[in-house]
């Protein structure tokens, strides 16, 4: 018995459903001194953006805008290694995704501008350029929470010009040239959902918290935004280029930033920028991969249950792996999806299987069960960093009538 | 590409030392 409790999580199923009442963190409150934001789900009861401003997705919706996000990402890393991307090339994707929006389900609240003014924004690693709506919002604007930003009444906002260092750099951080409009610097912006923003691009000085003040952050001042932004004021890149807010704040963060994200979308989580808030019990695995944008990683092996699944390291070596805040279901190569399913399937052969949820096709009606044993998961990154994954990241629930393994294949072993 | 979900990076903090050039996880830290 004490072997098989090793080896498995017994947890409640309604620890798995969303709650209606937020319960936020006591961690977040006594980091907030330490250059912390607080991260929330976007459709849970922690967030501020109301129903009116925020349309909640279905799970189905959340899943296939994940998929675009996934399609997107692996365009722009085809297109950077000069891979033949057969999914890019369809009308689905534009030929020139610019970057990757799919559900960007967590939110921080920025302060921008002289009178700060409060601004919800996506929180993505996976993204470089920082932006949000802007007054006068010249051609376009979507609904949002907060008053839209207005630089005219901030004492601290100016323009960039078309021959600024910084104009030039769009291109690698947004994925399109930049514009010239009457001297300034135009960005344009455009996601794998076809969600776009197009602005001024201009620096003005950030708050994330009373005692962290980044002044002169270069950012985008959208007039022209459409999309699935739901509520948000826009977008807080965290990326690896050099637009990012982690590499314009290097010189006081030392490019270090650290985050959890809300266990359920009932409770809170935090961003924090520099190593203060770190803890000891970090286990490290080398940052690998060549694009600019995205955080790579080495995945060598998987466990279930304690076993090691019979999957080549060849496999993982072929098509690699990336973390990233915005995208909400691992894929795997279909090789290593094939035999964790398989394994996860024999030690969950006690529940009744049912439909396939989207691409989630591992699935269980457990109507009639009040808790359920599953076995632990565990990934092996490169260095020999081994990470048990918790048991809310395992699952995925629709209801307690299809709770699915939260993973999924990609297309082939080559993507 | 595979891609490592947020679904799987709850209750793990996670931590970007990107000038150190490494991405480490700590269990417990989100507690």
């Amino acid at each position: 018995e004490g072997e098989e409790a090793h080896h498995y999580h017994t947890l409640q199923l309604t620890s798995l459903l969303p709650s209606s009442v937020c319960n936020p963190s006591a961690l977040v409150g006594n980091k907030r001194s330490r250059g912390s934001l607080e991260v929330v789900h976007k459709h849970g009861p922690c967030s501020t953006l109301n129903e009116d401003t925020v349309k909640s997705l279905t799970v189905e919706e959340i899943l296939t805008n994940d998929q675009s996000r996934v399609d997107s990402i692996r365009a722009r890393l085809a297109t950077k290694t000069g891979k033949k991307d057969i999914l890019g090339s369809k009308a689905t994707i534009p030929a020139k995704s610019g970057s990757t929006i799919g559900s960007g389900n967590y939110i921080v609240t920025v302060g921008l501008g002289t009178p700060a003014k409060q601004l919800s924004l996506i929180f993505d690693t996976g993204s470089d350029l920082t932006w949000t709506q802007c007054e006068p919002c010249a051609r376009s604007c979507y609904d949002q929470k907060e008053p839209i930003f207005a630089p005219s009444k901030s004492t601290t906002y100016s323009n960039i010009s078309c021959t600024a260092t910084q104009c030039s750099e769009l291109t690698s951080a947004t994925g399109n040239d930049p514009g010239c409009s009457a001297s300034t610097c135009v960005y344009g912006i455009q996601y794998g959902d076809q969600s776009f923003s197009v602005g001024f691009f201009g620096k003005e000085k950030l708050t994330l918290t009373s005692k962290d003040v980044v002044n002169g952050f270069f950012f985008g001042c959208g007039q022209n935004n459409q999309g699935l932004f739901g509520g948000a004021a826009g977008l807080l890149g965290l990326g690896r280029d050099r637009l990012s807010i982690v590499s314009q704040t290097a010189n006081k963060y030392r490019k270090v930033f650290s985050y959890c994200l809300p266990s359920r979308s009932s409770s809170t989580g935090y961003l924090t920028f520099g190593s203060s808030g770190v803890g000891r019990k970090v286990k490290y695995t080398r940052l690998s991969g060549s694009s600019r944008s995205f955080y790579g990683l080495t995945l060598t092996a998987i466990t279930v249950g304690g076993t090691k699944l019979p999957i080549s390291p060849t496999v993982f070596q072929t098509s690699g792996i990336i973390i990233d805040s915005g995208t909400v279901i691992t894929r795997l190569p279909p090789t290593a999806y094939s035999a964790l399913s398989k394994a996860f399937k024999a030690q969950m052969k006690k529940y009744p299987l049912t439909r396939s949820l989207s691409i989630l096709d591992t699935c269980y009606d457990l109507t009639n069960y009040q808790t359920v044993e599953i076995p632990k998961i565990s990934v092996l990154w490169g260095g020999n960093t081994l990470v048990e994954i918790a048991p809310q990241g395992i699952l995925y629930a629709n209801g307690v009538s299809q709770v699915c393994l939260a993973f999924a294949p990609n297309g082939d072993d080559s993507d | 590409i595979g891609i490592f979900g947020n679904v799987q990076q709850k209750s793990l903090a996670v931590v970007y030392d990107v000038a150190g050039g490494r991405v480490g996880f700590a269990q417990g830290g989100c507690a």
